[in-house]
């Protein structure tokens, strides 16, 4: 089993609708894939017509387990099928918002996350992980159960700014471990009618030559009405540029060699 | 003085860019302005060219000095210039980021900000507060200490599921007061050029209409490279759609009666 986060400080800029959209594809391609919505805000479970204010399971269990050192606590009865074959998914409550000032003391809250998937290590292929746009428990689990981490970025000046600091989070977070997880920058909505995306994809190139992941996720309208009706956007409008986009990304994300 | 928050949960929806042009704005047509960045992200610092991993002075200041009970802790220290008449800012600081963790327990910390502001009533006009994309205790500060708040929503499916939270986050937050604060909701970065986008305005419309500002925000490219040379959009592109659409707003603001 592989685990893939897809994270960025800064708000909207396509982590959830990346994460649905390869969650989306290695289904359809026949992997075995758990999605994880790690978002107090719920956006990945909303996708998939569930409610992040009612729910019963969610992870905010798995953290509530963790700190009353439940050892018989099970990921399992948390998690729930999307209707799509071979994509589940472990939703998000609302009450994960209270979660950091509960968790004042970081020892060993940050792995939660991490060593609640071990134990469905045989029975996914895939796990992808939704963070929130803030640096905390959370995403801190996200860093540190994933293998790989996706950084989608808008080639826009506002957002360029909150990648530096992802960037050197990711730095200050794995100070204490020896690997930080391998990661690749996909610029998502991109504009080519704009010099200025081209200006900005230009300077993201030559600042992070040996991270960028090479070629763009483009704007499709498309993909907000996917988000709309539930279904993944590359199997909505499987022919779309931005689909094909997706499905060259994921490609190149299935090639390369693990890193942990 | 009067005290504006610019805020919702969801990530993205153009809260810096909306406290920026406004902040412009009313600098511009004469009234003495402070914007209060309170995003650990620190866009609203960086907007202006200020680098919130190295800031000296900052709001994260104001939380230090109110954790050590010292009464002599002044916000004038914190502030800075922006270069533009009648506009002063308070920055941000990355260090804000810790601050949930530090502070577990919320006596009296929901309102550091609320009670800073109150020293310096008599030197600005107004005061427009950035909060970060993720409920916590400085989202808390920017509600309890505003009078009018100021949703940024994206009439999108996602942004949607984004706003009915945030609209509950409020209620619950007020629960202890009498008035949470008068709220406004602007539509922004729409493009009149899909359907996606004038059915979901319809549906905002028809949910909300009691709050909904009545016009839109449309989407310009020229605001963001208005982020990069660091000029409020409005005074950028001063007839811009978008800028003539921000200075309605603004007027409409301005006109309404105080609620607290
Ligand atoms: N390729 C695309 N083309 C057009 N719209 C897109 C595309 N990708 C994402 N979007 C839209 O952009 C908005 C932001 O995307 P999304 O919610 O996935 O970002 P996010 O980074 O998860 O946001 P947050 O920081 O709030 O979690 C959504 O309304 C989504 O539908
Ligand atoms: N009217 C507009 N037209 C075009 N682009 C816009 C407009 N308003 C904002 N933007 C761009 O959209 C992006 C998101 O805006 P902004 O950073 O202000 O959102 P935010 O809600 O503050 O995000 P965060 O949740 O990360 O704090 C920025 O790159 C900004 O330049
Ligand atoms: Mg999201
Ligand atoms: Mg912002």
């Amino acid at each position: 089993m592989k685990i893939w986060a897809v994270s960025n400080q800064k708000g909207g800029v396509g982590k959830t609708t990346t994460v649905v959209a390869l969650g989306g594809l290695l289904s359809a391609w026949g992997y075995r894939t758990l999605l994880v919505d790690l978002d107090s805000h719920g956006a990945l479970t909303s996708y998939f017509k569930m409610n992040p204010d009612g729910i019963e399971g969610s992870v905010y269990n798995l953290f509530h387990d963790a700190s009353l050192k439940r050892k018989d606590a099970s990921l399992e009865s948390y998690i729930v099928a999307t209707g799509i074959e071979n994509l589940s998914i472990l939703p998000a409550s609302t009450a994960l918002a209270t979660l950091d000032r509960q968790v004042a003391s970081m020892n060993g809250m940050g792995l939660v996350i991490a060593n609640a998937l071990k134990k469905i290590e045989d029975q996914y292929d895939y796990v992808i992980i939704d963070s929130p746009p803030v640096l905390g428990i959370l995403m801190i689990n996200a860093l540190a159960a994933c293998e790989r981490l996706i950084l989608p970025v808008l080639a826009e000046f506002l957002a360029l700014q909150g990648l530096d600091r992802m960037l050197r989070t990711l730095k200050m977070v794995f100070n204490a471990h020896k690997h930080p997880p391998n990661y690749i920058i996909v610029p998502t909505m991109f504009d080519k009618r704009t010099k200025e995306a081209h200006e900005n994809l230009q300077s993201l190139n030559k600042q992070y030559p040996d991270y960028m992941w090479g070629s763009v996720i483009p704007i499709d309208t498309k993909f907000r009405e996917a988000s709309r009706l539930g279904i993944p956007g590359p199997l909505y409008v499987p022919t779309s540029k931005a689909s094909e986009a997706y499905a060259e990304l994921l490609e190149v994300l299935l090639q390369a060699p693990r890193v942990k």
